[in-house]
């Protein structure tokens, strides 16, 4: 009998469970409100209450181990598999057990977070696979996010609904909307921000981002906190200075500076001599061909010299002065190949230097 | 950082953390040499499989990227029902 999920389903809405055990990483209070936390992800969404017991044998047995721990299914030390369960069965179904070779947290985002793992694992033991939505919590990999805030993805609240239908008591206060994934194929994808890194492209949107490589036709989807942790979502606008090996991530005053994977710095808008005024920035990118960077805001845009540090005279000018037939608002922005992109919603404008040369969609870059 | 798709020269460890990770997560056979004919080793085919349930590259071969993947931390239950 083998960790494994099934598309099996209980039989009863209400459930039991059972913490046999505890890791030393953290205190009970914390293990006990991670798991409690973690059954209310799925209790929220559906008819399913679970009633902790202390002793006997719960559906849901909740243990920690290490190694072989003699369910078939051993363990591999630290970091690789983090956790397992069993689906919906008499006996071991259900039964959800914790790698303590792992290091387990309560809040930070060191380490691997339990309430993150449990609320992934039970979502098996109440009957679900693994999703291949990276943004879905029942995608295979672990990603940390931020538990304060932490709203159960749409992907995983249409399969377990699927299984038990949705909460019959209507909440006092709404819930928070499920958060999609974005859909490259969506015709009216705004884009939040588009960098190179290193001659690939990624495209940013929400809490994701497509990474695509010139040689590659298909682009891969990632959750951006699972290549930085560090980063929010919902970023304004990203460039790559290629001279510095470092993309900058923008986001209202604060820019993040980034080196591959490595946040190697954090600085404020003001740091790019832009006015005080300027609160946020709605794209940006840098101009290889004069070792610019240009800063858009609404209809307008700044020049900043990366050599000697400064805003260039006479800015901000009107982007349509630089870039004719560019009417709309910029929303993202990069260089690839000599040409500048320039977005605005779901259409994006190609210039050679300063003459248009095409509209596209975002389908041009996007594997639709 | 995390290089592009490129074949491995993978030295054996990688190898067999491969051959492991595929037996547990995709129910890979013990024995995936070709046999009866087979063009495609049982390997290329769950690695294959396990690229697309990622949405890689579907190479069937253990390039960088996918042997990154595999080391990532995860859940340990199978991607696919055995």
């Amino acid at each position: 009998y083998r960790a494994d999920s099934s598309s099996n389903k209980w039989p009863t809405n209400k459930l039991t469970y059972r913490i046999e055990n505890y890791t030393p990483d953290m205190s009970v209070a914390e293990v006990d409100d991670s798991i409690q936390r973690a059954l209310q992800v799925w209790a929220r969404v559906t008819p399913l209450k679970f009633t902790r017991i202390y002793s006997g044998i719960a559906d849901i047995m909740i243990s920690f181990a290490v190694g072989d721990h003699g369910d078939g299914s051993p363990f591999d030390g630290p970091n690789g598999f983090l956790a397992h369960a069993f689906g919906p069965a008499d006996g071991l179904g259900g039964d959800t057990h914790f790698d303590d070779d792992e290091t387990f947290t309560f809040k930070s985002s060191n380490g691997y977070n339990l309430f993150l793992v449990a609320a992934h694992e039970f979502g098996h033991a109440l009957g679900l696979d693994h999703s291949t939505d990276p943004g879905a919590l029942m995608n295979a990999r672990y990603t940390y996010r931020d538990v304060d805030s932490f709203v159960l993805p749409r992907d995983d609240v249409r399969k377990i609904q699927a299984l038990y239908g949705s909460n019959p008591e209507i909440p006092d206060k709404p819930e928070p909307t499920p958060p999609p994934t974005p859909n490259a194929c969506d015709p009216r994808l705004v884009l939040d921000a588009v960098t190179g890194l290193r001659g690939e492209t990624y495209f940013f949107k929400n809490k994701f981002f497509w990474r695509s490589h010139p040689q590659m036709p298909q682009t891969e989807q990632f959750l951006i906190k699972s290549f930085w942790p560090e980063l929010p979502g919902d970023i304004d606008a990203a460039l790559e200075d290629p001279s510095a090996d470092l993309v900058y991530i923008f986001k209202g005053q604060k820019v993040w500076a980034l080196n591959g994977y490595d946040v190697v710095n954090r600085k404020s808008l003001s740091s790019f001599r832009l006015p005080a005024t300027v609160k946020k920035i709605n794209a940006a990118v840098y101009d290889e061909s004069t070792g610019k960077m240009l800063f858009f805001v609404g209809k307008s845009y700044y020049s900043f010299d990366t050599n000697n540090k400064k805003m260039d005279k006479g800015y901000p000018k009107q982007v349509e002065e630089r870039f004719p037939g560019m009417t709309g608002k910029v929303t993202a922005a990069f260089q690839n190949n000599g040409f500048t992109y320039l977005f605005s919603g779901p259409r994006v404008f190609e210039f050679n230097e300063s003459t248009l040369m095409r509209v596209l969609g975002n389908k041009h870059f996007l594997q639709c | 950082f995390r290089v592009r798709s490129v074949p491995l020269s993978t030295d054996m460890s990688d190898e067999e953390f491969a051959k492991n990770y595929l037996k547990e997560l995709y129910a890979m056979q013990e024995d995936n040499t070709p046999s009866f004919g087979r063009k495609v080793s049982e390997m290329s085919l769950k690695l294959s499989e396990m690229q697309e349930f990622f949405g890689l590259k579907v190479t069937g071969t253990l390039d960088a990227e996918t042997l990154e993947m595999m080391k990532q931390p995860r859940c340990g239950v199978p991607d696919v029902a055995a």
